[in-house]
């Protein structure tokens, strides 16, 4: 049986929506270490990685390792059947080809109840190695949100650009061309627009910037933003999820043309 | 610009 309790419904309703985009179906791992989901998109070119651990819940309850087979764009339908405000429980049994979702209005005066049908799904779980980066920096989500936005009316590839000035986002296109320079500040009035970058040695880096927009409809979960640059190394892009999780992007960096 | 490439050269199944 597996039992989990989400006070903060609105977590994985900003969850399901910041990633169905990229992976339409995965395999959501139940177990000792919490809610979990490792996922590529159909090309290979990216992965989404995300945990969410048993403190996120009141109750966890896991007796033994499951694994759900879940359409990403079926539970988005369910969970916006949800309000922001509502508890969501998630239940399966340990051979059920099912999902059971309630969701509970605080006061519980209103609880709905919803089934979402399970899928086979033949999952590659990748093993990604521990790396320590070249460059990391950590931001606004917002910020980095934006950045990403302007970027694309100029091109389909963003280079990042980490240097001892600070970290360069460019983009070249038909029309012309756009940077933006960030450099470190901690002297900001709220602390989540600080910017914050920790170098080991400078870094330059290529990717598809249809991606890293993908990644940033992730914004609406936090304020703050890691990535992690190494040379000919897949970028990490972190979201922390408060105290109780985190989803991670990783992107296959473009070869230099 | 520039060819992707692909996730799986990095990872390991």
């Amino acid at each position: 049986m597996f039992e989990a309790r989400l006070n903060q419904g609105a977590v994985l309703k900003k969850l399901v929506d910041a990633v169905r985009d990229i992976v339409s179906e995965g395999n959501f791992d139940c177990n000792e270490n919490g809610l979990a989901l490792q996922a590529m998109d159909s090309a290979h070119v990216a992965l989404v990685a995300m945990l969410l651990r048993p403190d996120a819940f009141e109750p966890y309850r896991c007796d033994r390792n499951m694994s759900l087979g879940i359409s990403l764009k079926s539970l988005g339908t369910i969970l916006r059947c949800a309000s922001n405000d509502d508890i969501i429980t998630l239940r399966a049994e340990d051979t059920a080809d099912q999902l059971a979702l309630t969701f509970e209005s605080p006061q519980s005066d209103k609880v709905s109840e919803y089934v979402l049908n399970l899928m086979d799904i033949d999952s590659e779980h990748l093993g990604i190695p521990d790396t320590s980066y070249d460059t990391v920096i950590h931001m606004s989500s917002a910020e980095f949100q934006r950045i990403c936005r302007d970027l694309q009316q100029l091109s389909d590839s963003v280079t990042i650009d980490a240097s001892k000035e600070g970290i360069k986002f460019t983009a070249t296109g038909q029309l012309g061309s756009g940077q933006v320079m960030l450099r470190q500040n901690m002297n900001v009035d709220r602390e989540e627009d600080a910017t914050v970058i920790e170098m080991q040695q400078p870094v330059q880096l290529t990717f598809a910037v249809k991606y890293l927009s993908m990644f940033a409809k992730t914004t609406p979960l936090c304020n703050r933003v890691t990535l992690c640059l190494s040379k000919d190394v897949p970028l990490l892009l972190e979201y922390k999820i408060d105290e109780i999780g985190y989803i991670r992007y990783y992107l296959a960096p473009k070869v230099d043309s | 610009s520039g060819q992707q490439r692909s996730l799986l050269s990095f990872f390991k199944k």
